[in-house]
């Protein structure tokens, strides 16, 4: 065989094995980018331990809402700062696109308040600790609505997980780490420090949390039903605790509390059909954001050069114009008959969205009544 | 405040937001059973003159779910953070179904907010060039320098799940 031949059959034997190896690596990167992270279910907290026991919960046998509840319970614990038993939840349930509910079981003013509360109102955004802000908890009450509609595990059993964690502890995280170094000298002097310090300091990451009274609680509640955090012996020390710190709830604040359940809203969004929660939860104000951005025709150029700055310039405006309808967001059973619908239709989005100029505009513009800022 | 999105086998979608309002919501604790007390009615601030017995302080939560027949898709999603919420909801939202980013770069991009005066705050790693150029127009910087917007989301398209806790609050998400 001559060399010239030797040669070319080398260089194609070079281009064969090059073809297979790069085929082979598009399949395997093809194959990556389409895998899936989970093809059955999933739950997405506020933390990893959490996430997991409501991921349990669904491996059980548990709904979407077993695993919810039994997350939340968990997320009282790992997050104490940000919710637990004590508040409100609202959830939002999507069976099919004709079952969408809404469960609320926001707080409510107690039946005897301070009738001046308002007056104590910062000008500015500021932590409002104390038992005047105490409204009725409604999270229990949420919880029992879902889990009678909805629930397939037996209601004890998505106790379980937190009364564990509850009761054996676990180690600090360190995400509420940063918030007891923040708070420290509002917490030492404060009835919390029994939980959350240790030789009158606040707990540091990787001391151990324990929650024995809670544990208590959710054992009894687990144990006898939603409606023992209502009434009962928990309910009546509940209050008595609450009178101790000077607030007003009573046992008939308590057994009065009921969560509601409603349709979710329908809103169209393109393709899209978003269900939002009524008032007082801030849906409305989402969908005007959204419909209003809609007419903008936003495609991922949208985030890319001099486009940016006009997208953004648009969000600010929007944004600015949502503050101004802020005063429509309150509990429609006492806002004396005022139509919101406006809020979530496409007309009135137009409108604004021609109002929007090049440039901003006084503060007046924009309609925006003045109201303090939460961080909630 | 706390989110949480739950989609379950049956195809069944939870998205519930959960709060005791401020950090450590009163700060009166039950040491009887264990339990912290929200301080919700200070959500009236700035937001009504009068309250009366009963009625629900009015509500930055947003536990929202968006369905798409065409595309086979089931969005779960809400957020956390107070005046924050609607506004980081709104973006990641817009990230996700209009500027084609996936779940997790739509929930970790820097956001805008609005507050209550009009100041325009961004978040830290927000786009310095982009920033100068926006308050070049005239847009007012805000004060702002806490950020405690968090979003939780699972998207479903077809059978394939992603899960997405916000890395701001140190999440992470599970399944199977």
């Amino acid at each position: 065989m001559s060399k010239s031949k030797k040669r070319v059959r080398c260089c194609v034997c070079f281009a064969l094995i090059c073809v297979i190896l790069i085929s082979i690596l598009l399949i395997i990167l093809l194959v990556k980018s389409n895998r899936c992270e989970y093809t059955q279910a999933a739950v997405a907290a506020d933390s990893e331990i959490c996430s997991d026991v409501g991921r349990n919960i669904l491996q059980e046998g548990g709904s979407a809402v077993d695993g919810a509840i039994a997350a939340l319970l968990c997320t009282s614990l790992v997050n104490p700062q940000s919710m637990g038993l004590g508040g409100g939840a609202i959830f939002t349930v999507f069976e099919n696109p004709d079952h969408v509910k809404v469960i609320n079981g926001r707080e409510r003013v107690p039946k005897v308040f301070k009738r001046d509360l308002l007056n104590d109102c910062p000008q500015n955004t500021a932590l409002l600790p104390g038992s005047q802000w105490i409204g009725v908890p409604g999270e229990i009450q949420a919880y029992k609505k879902a889990h009678d509609v909805y629930g397939k595990l037996p209601w004890k059993t998505l106790f379980k997980p937190a009364i564990k964690l509850a009761r054996e502890g676990f180690p600090l995280p360190s995400v509420l780490e940063k918030y007891l170094f923040f708070f420290q000298k509002a917490m030492v002097n404060s009835s919390l420090c029994s939980v959350f310090c240790k030789d009158n300091k606040v707990l540091k990451k990787g001391d151990m949390l324990q929650y024995p009274e809670l544990a208590k609680t959710m054992e009894i509640i687990a144990d006898k039903g939603p409606d023992a955090f209502y009434e009962g012996k928990l309910a009546e020390d509940l209050i008595q605790d609450i009178k101790s710190a000077g607030g007003s709830l009573s046992l008939e604040d308590l057994r009065s509390m009921q969560a509601e359940v409603k349709d979710a809203l329908p809103v169209q969004l393109g393709d899209y059909t978003m269900y939002i929660p009524p008032l007082p939860a801030s849906g409305s104000l989402l969908s005007f954001i959204l419909n209003v951005m809609k007419g903008y025709s936003l495609r991922p150029e949208s985030m890319k050069g001099e486009e940016e700055i006009w997208t953004y310039h648009h969000i600010i405006e929007t944004l600015k114009f949502a503050n101004g309808l802020k005063k429509y967001v309150k509990d429609p059973a006492f806002s004396d008959g005022n139509d919101t619908s406006h809020l979530v239709s496409l007309d009135f989005a137009d409108k604004v969205r021609a109002m929007i100029k090049d440039e901003p505009q006084p503060l007046q513009y924009y309609n925006v009544m003045p109201s303090a800022d939460s961080m909630g | 405040t706390s989110h949480l999105s739950v989609i379950d086998k049956d195809g069944m979608a939870v998205s519930v937001t959960s709060t005791i309002n401020q950090m450590f919501g009163s700060t009166v604790y039950s040491p009887r059973t264990g339990v912290i007390l929200n301080n919700e009615l200070a959500d009236f601030c700035g937001r009504a003159t009068k309250i009366s017995a009963g009625e629900q302080p009015p509500s930055s939560m947003v536990p929202t779910v968006l369905y798409s027949k065409p595309q086979k898709t089931v969005l779960v999603v809400g957020g956390a953070g107070g005046s924050m919420i609607v506004s980081s909801v709104a973006l990641a939202i817009m990230n996700h179904i209009w500027m084609g980013k996936d779940l997790k770069d739509a929930i970790s991009a820097p956001v805008v907010f609005v507050d209550s005066s009009n100041g325009v705050n961004f978040e830290k790693t927000f786009d310095q060039a982009v920033k100068e150029k926006l308050k070049a127009m005239g847009h007012k910087e805000g004060k702002l320098q806490h950020f405690f917007n968090v979003v939780n989301a699972i998207s479903k398209q077809g059978s394939c799940i992603t899960a997405v806790s916000d890395a701001r609050k140190e999440g992470k998400a599970a399944g199977y």
